[in-house]
């Protein structure tokens, strides 16, 4: 015979915080600041406990049809399963690449596969050339188009080292250490305490650490 | 020179990274 434990409902997807943050730099109290802020998230547009893509635009942009090249990618990427929706578990997993404790190493990995468009394993020069259109675009900016050859050639040069026209993840990686500044925007130095950050949530919070 | 910028700089700065608006009360 089984038992039923009665507990509070939480939403589809929802992890224990304490498995979530020992497997993401986020602290037990943090994992349950950041539900509360899924709970908000998840519910603006659809009151179903899960951040749809317009949801994730809305906060965003504060426009739920704003298309974004680079928006999408990041929706995919937090979208571990692939289903078109963001649960809480990916949601806590997949903002752990933008701690400010996170390993280099994790926030290489993951700006590959954010730029690797196609998934195909490399950075390809017609990707690159992609995603400088939709930043010029996104921002406004008129270049001409052989400025911007001129500007993905040059950067593909420096990071293709072997010159197969692709970018493995080998010479990414040695490419970002020289770098660094290229994934700056890996870290969000928000997260290094979101509970004091945003102290309401700690008023919710069900855990103590 | 606009053709000395690195294109992954470039392409860095896209609005989407800020990802901090999502938590704006």
């Amino acid at each position: 015979m089984g038992c039923y434990c009665s507990k509070p409902e939480k939403t589809p997807g929802y992890e224990d915080p304490v498995v979530l943050a020992a497997e993401t730099p986020f602290t037990v109290s943090e994992v349950e600041a950041l539900y509360e802020l899924f709970k908000k998230l998840s519910s603006s547009i659809y009151d179903d406990g899960l951040i749809h893509k317009e949801e994730f635009q809305l906060a965003l942009f504060r426009n739920q049809n704003k298309k974004n090249l680079f928006a999408d990618r990041i929706f995919d990427l937090f979208d571990v399963k692939r289903n078109g929706v963001i649960d809480f578990g990916e949601f806590v997993r997949s903002l752990g690449f933008f701690h400010p404790n996170a390993p280099v190493e994790d926030k290489i990995a993951f700006a590959f596969r954010l730029y690797d468009l196609r998934q195909t394993g490399f950075i390809e020069r017609e990707e690159l050339k992609e995603m400088v259109l939709a930043l010029l675009h996104e921002s406004d900016l008129l270049l001409s188009d052989d400025v911007v050859e001129a500007i993905v050639d040059k950067t593909f040069s420096d990071a293709d080292k072997k010159g197969d026209g692709r970018i493995d993840q080998q010479e990414w990686k040695e490419y970002v250490l020289k770098h660094p500044t290229l994934i700056k925007n890996m870290t969000l130095p928000y997260l290094k305490d979101i509970t004091l950050a945003f102290p309401s949530f700690v008023m919710s919070s069900e855990v103590e650490d | 020179k606009p053709t000395s910028m690195n294109a992954f700089e470039l392409i860095s700065r896209s609005q989407s990274f800020n990802l901090e608006n999502l938590f704006e009360k």
